[in-house]
């Protein structure tokens, strides 16, 4: 699976995902990436989220949504609910990782597996890229 | 005017540290860098967040190191299906495909259902005809195929075949 985030210079957010799904699916296993609100979500006012994993557990988490919930309602940092939802994720079995990112333009990329392929430029305007 | 910022990913999972050799860490890098500056150029330009997202998935789905697009996982009948998002942050527009095989940038299938209908989510054959009607550019199988990918059907289905369990949660990855 992949995804990106971004925010705008004028403050606009965006999300987008793409899959082939898993290797040995079953055909017409649909997984969370076109999920809206599971695998993807962005809404300028709390964040826009890519998730990436095991995607029917991202699903019935509604992961994306449940950031876009605890920023809106619960006052959350970006940060505290993203980590919050992936360290959550795992209770229920749920392995992955998602990056997200806000109109302030903060990023963050959690995960709560071995890896997740990831790069991200943040306010500094660098590169950076990341496995492990 | 904010500093605009981007992130991407490329997958998550066991990446079998054990067997991730230098060229292969390099390789991957290299594939994330590019998607990354692909995206990076757009709101360097003052391009919006929706432009840049869909360049930068774009370049992943080009890129046959990563499960989209052309490098693409198989199913068990040996096919490939793919699925795809997108969602604007200014209106909560969005646009979804599932278990679409042709088009060479699913993100651009899923993105013309946000932009071009009246509707959220297309699936399955539908799709496919909704994608060859407006002319995104379509594939051949060929184009999909990777050695790799089939290679780890071949050896999941056999591990099956031995007694493996289907959804061993450690043997997930897509």
């Amino acid at each position: 699976t992949v995804g990106a985030v971004a925010c705008d210079v004028f403050g606009h957010v965006a999300a987008a995902t793409s899959t082939g799904g898993m290797t040995a699916k079953f055909p017409g296993r649909v997984g969370d990436s076109p999920v809206i609100g599971a695998g993807t979500w962005a809404d300028d006012k709390t964040c826009a989220v890519s998730a990436t994993g095991h995607g029917e557990y991202f699903i019935r988490y509604a992961a994306a949504h449940e950031i876009d919930a605890r920023i809106r309602w619960g006052k959350e940092t970006l940060e505290e609910a993203a980590q919050s939802v992936i360290k959550d994720l795992v209770k229920i079995g749920g392995e992955g990782g998602l990056i997200a990112v806000n109109a302030k333009g903060e990023v963050c990329l959690p995960f709560n597996s071995e890896g997740m392929y990831r790069a991200w430029m943040g306010q500094d305007g660098e590169i950076h890229t990341g496995i492990y | 005017l904010v500093k605009p910022v981007i992130a991407i990913h490329g997958g998550a999972g066991t990446m079998r540290s054990k067997d991730m050799t230098e060229e292969k860490e390099k390789a991957y890098r290299h594939g994330l860098t590019l998607a990354l500056e692909a995206g990076r150029a757009v709101l360097k330009a003052n391009g919006s967040a929706v432009d840049a997202v869909t360049a930068s998935v774009m370049a992943l789905e080009d890129d046959p190191l990563f499960n989209a697009g052309r490098g693409a996982v198989y199913t068990t009948n040996r096919t490939q299906e793919m699925d795809a998002a997108i969602m604007d942050g200014r209106d909560r527009n969005a646009g979804a495909v599932a278990g679409i095989f042709g088009p060479r940038h699913p993100v651009l299938a899923a993105r013309a259902v946000m932009e071009k209908t009246e509707h959220v989510f297309l699936a399955g054959e539908g799709a496919n005809e909704f994608c060859r009607e407006i002319g995104l550019e379509i594939k051949p199988a060929e184009w999909f195929y990777t050695e790799r990918r089939m290679k780890a059907l071949e050896q999941e289905m056999e591990r099956r075949r031995n007694g493996g369990e289907e959804n061993d949660p450690s043997r997930r990855h897509g």
